[in-house]
């Protein structure tokens, strides 16, 4: 990824499992 | 040309590893510790001990689905490391400790280790 621009996305990034 | 780096993936996929494990969802092996029985991923097992992976890539033993520690391992210092795997939060109890680190030290988690000598270092008066 060097010479590539990083965007930082810090939301959720996958569905949440529900506990039971 | 730019890239998306999603900061809490880890932590997220990590959490849904956890919530499969308390629903017992794809849990392929039962760790035995003197009489109690943990259900767990090999894959997380083997990604956080040593000892786990030694024996989850020996191709006699990866397709065992229990697995009896030594006798001597303490199942309450067992817990706290099963759930430090699958949270990353180590419960670092005084009345605990030398059964954690010892744990740790069977299990080969040297990380883990270090951090309770200093937990211990930091506690002695």
């Amino acid at each position: 990824y060097e010479g590539v621009s990083t965007i930082k996305e810090t939301g959720r990034s996958v569905h949440e499992i529900p506990s039971d | 040309d730019s890239c998306i780096q999603f900061t809490r993936h880890a932590s997220d996929v990590l959490l849904n590893l956890n919530r499969l494990r308390s629903r017992d969802i794809l849990t392929d092996v039962t760790i035995l510790v003197n009489r109690q029985q943990f259900r767990a991923h090999k894959t997380v097992l083997m990604a956080c001990s040593g000892l786990f992976y030694t024996i989850f890539t020996d191709s006699h033993k990866c397709n065992l689905n229990a697995i009896s520690l030594d006798p001597k391992v303490d199942p309450e210092g067992f817990a706290i490391l099963l759930d430090f795997m699958y949270t990353s939060r180590l419960a670092l109890k005084e009345s605990l400790i030398m059964a954690i680190m010892n744990t740790a030290i069977y299990l080969q988690m040297d990380h883990v280790v270090d951090t309770c000598h200093r937990f211990i270092k930091s506690s002695d008066p």
